[in-house]
């Protein structure tokens, strides 16, 4: 080895650079022949508009590559089991990069981690993390990239670059909108009174409990029977545009639309529905996730990064309950602050979980967005939820598919939880 | 990886961390 290393000649050539040209160009090409012209999205507020790449060159030569691909072999690579001798040093060796504090980890015996992915999703001893009073915390650990309130359906994603909350949680309704997809979702975890702690932050409608709730009963057991009856090969809809059909799920289900909540808790009784947010742009169809507030009431935004040495479990950032979530189909693009200085409509593009619901004072959402080293999103409460698989065709981006939580909780209609409670996290790969 | 909380509260909600502030699970966000 010794010799090899000094007598072997070094000779310095140029990295084809036309090769890589050459297969970016193919890459463009293909999508062109694909007929996607580079449409990665939908804008939410015109459902004609396509969101396209748009930044410095560099994000162009970002997006040619193949980032779903890259993201799932680095998940593989990551979840190889390593050597016992190599994990201590190795692990280490990470945390000092990375600056990971190991003695707030629950398994402190750094042997125990077979991967990266694993030790990457650690768990946290507990107590060293308080969960704060105030009703609104942090849902993980990370650095605050952005807050403030909401004007026109507009969320800031940095200083002068705007996105649609619309595209970022979806429309709800609208006709042609939701396809019988039948999802399943953990039903198996029980309700118990550890549900009911905080029952009282939570306002309810009498006719969410009592009156109305009749109906949506009904309402759902009907929309049962006709997805039962729906060939399941069908129910995977185009991005295009569809006309109404009569009897769909979404107007079998129809409740005047009196609030928010009232509008979230009559979808949430569809119960799993499947649908694209591509509809006609007839405006007295397609709602927004979030069309009418309490009044004197503001909408709030707040994204919370989290960099690779962070803990990268989530959990919940208020005393909420669940209604359903809505898993986008997107691209995993990194979400460093350089890049979300640069890209437009990051967040809109990447793979995302919308968790929809409520809390005390209205409507609340919450969601974690994929990149490039973390695309898979788990969430505990629902074992169905499998985020950066190979794309289907029938599941393309700006689309996404949506399951309802009302099962879990027959009086909330939905998965409650309390703040600090973890709901999930961000794996490698 | 990245959270996006959007929610709704009264117009007086406040937030009480600084732009890019670093914080932890459980660490107040803001108030009413």
């Amino acid at each position: 080895l010794h010799s090899a290393w000094k007598s072997t000649p070094t000779r310095w050539y140029p990295i084809p650079i036309g090769l890589g040209a050459l297969y970016l160009g193919a890459q463009q090409a293909k999508k062109k022949w694909d007929g996607d012209k580079g449409v990665v999205g939908i804008d939410g507020d015109n459902d004609e508009m396509a969101v396209k790449l748009r930044g410095p060159w560099q994000v162009h030569v970002m997006g040619a590559l193949p980032l779903r691909s890259l993201s799932r072999l680095w998940g593989y690579l990551n979840s190889l089991e390593l050597p016992v001798w190599s994990r201590e040093p190795g692990f280490k060796l990470y945390s000092y990069v990375f600056g990971c504090n190991l003695d707030e980890l629950d398994q402190p015996d750094l042997k125990s981690y077979a991967s990266l992915g694993d030790f990457f999703y650690r768990r946290l001893r507990d107590g060293v993390r308080p969960i704060d009073d105030e009703p609104l915390v942090s849902p993980a650990d990370g650095r605050l990239l952005h807050f403030g309130a909401i004007n026109g359906a507009k969320v800031e994603q940095v200083k002068g670059l705007t996105y649609s909350l619309d595209a970022l949680l979806g429309k709800t309704g609208g006709p042609g909108t939701p396809a019988a997809e039948d999802v399943e979702f953990d039903t198996n975890r029980a309700f118990d009174d550890h549900d009911f702690a905080n029952i009282n932050d939570i306002d309810y409608s009498l006719g969410d409990l009592l009156g109305s709730s009749q109906r949506k009963v009904d309402a759902n057991s009907s929309i049962k029977d006709e997805q039962s009856s729906e060939d399941e090969s069908s129910s995977m809809r185009s991005s295009s545009p569809s006309p109404s059909t009569p009897g769909s799920p979404n107007e079998d289900a129809s409740v005047p639309q009196e609030s928010t909540t009232d509008n979230l808790v009559r979808d949430a009784s569809v119960a799993l529905s499947m649908g694209t947010n591509v509809v006609p742009a007839d405006a007295s169809s397609p709602r927004s996730s979030v069309s009418k507030l309490r009044e004197g009431n503001g909408l709030f935004f707040a994204v919370i990064y989290l960099a690779p040495g962070d803990y990268h479990r989530f959990h919940s950032p208020a005393a909420w309950v669940v209604e359903r979530r809505r898993h986008f189909a997107g691209e995993l693009f990194s979400v460093s602050p350089y890049i979300a200085r640069r890209l437009s409509n990051l967040f809109v593009l990447n793979e995302r979980v919308a968790l929809l619901g409520r809390w005390r004072y209205g409507f609340f959402s919450m969601v974690p967005v994929g990149a490039t080293n973390v695309g898979s999103i788990k969430i505990n409460f629902d074992q169905a939820l499998r985020t950066n698989e190979r794309r289907p065709r029938s599941h393309p981006a700006g689309t996404y598919i949506e399951a309802g939580y009302s099962k879990a909780s027959s009086l909330l209609r939905g998965q409650p939880l309390n703040a600090g409670e973890e709901m999930g996290g961000f794996r490698l790969g | 990886s990245t959270v996006v909380l959007v929610f709704e509260a009264p117009k007086d909600f406040t937030f009480k961390v600084q732009e890019g502030q670093k914080v932890k699970v459980g660490e107040a966000l803001g108030y009413v």
